[in-house]
């Protein structure tokens, strides 16, 4: 494991982090996006089926648990928790997420390395998980008043996936036969997802001001 | 095209 992938995997687990925290310590999950966190439980559920079938490492099946199980615990608290699933932004959340949904997995069906439950599953994961912040960040837009650690949030979420760009051009030059064209183009849609917001985010911070996205 | 083994990534 290189030290891009390392990082990448510390900003993911950093972020839902500071997501858990947030919630569970200012009892409120306004500002989040309770379609972004269903449509990761999908990703999650769809890709980690191999937790079943092949053992990588240790770190690897922890991180997947740890990745789906707090993912559910988020969307338990917004659903169901007596005082938090009070201050869910339900009218504002209004992604209609089955037009994500429908189109990535026609897409898996199509555009796959091999024709099996399994394999079109996980495709369909990571073309799911391409556009699965795009509810968070209609959101954030439609939010006047973001809360710093819903802004930390997505931002560790995209420094993740921009340093698993670095991780493959990383890999692509150190290990022979290293190719893996689908998860290459849906990762680099999707760190282009984040590019707009990133750049709101870095100058709210340098004017040292708070982030709004512009509508 | 893509090699089974390379499923190492989360």
């Amino acid at each position: 494991m290189n030290i891009f992938r390392l990082a990448g995997d510390m900003m993911h687990l950093f972020s839902i982090i500071v997501l858990l925290l947030k919630i569970n310590a200012t009892r409120s999950c306004r500002g989040v996006s309770l379609k972004t966190q269903e449509l990761y439980a999908i990703v999650f559920v769809c890709r980690y089926l191999d937790l079943f079938t092949s053992f990588i490492s240790l770190y690897n099946t922890t991180m997947k648990l740890i990745f789906l199980l707090s993912t559910f615990t988020i969307i338990y608290w917004m659903r169901f928790h007596k005082v938090i699933r009070v201050t869910y932004d339900r009218e504002q959340d209004t992604f209609r997420y089955q037009f994500l949904i429908l189109p990535c997995f026609l897409l898996a069906l199509v555009l796959n390395n091999e024709f099996s439950a399994m394999e079109v599953l996980w495709t369909f994961s990571i073309y799911l998980e391409a556009v699965a912040i795009l509810p968070q960040l209609v959101l954030l837009q439609r939010t006047n008043n973001i809360d710093n650690l819903t802004g930390n949030y997505v931002f560790l979420l995209g420094s993740y996936r921009a340093l698993y760009i670095l991780n493959w051009i990383y890999r692509f030059m150190t290990e022979p036969n290293y190719r893996q064209y689908l998860v290459w183009i849906s990762g680099i849609v999707q760190t282009i997802v984040y590019i707009d917001f990133f750049y709101y985010y870095i100058r709210s911070w340098r004017n040292n001001e708070k982030l709004s996205l512009p509508a | 095209p893509e090699v089974k083994l390379l499923k190492d990534e989360l």
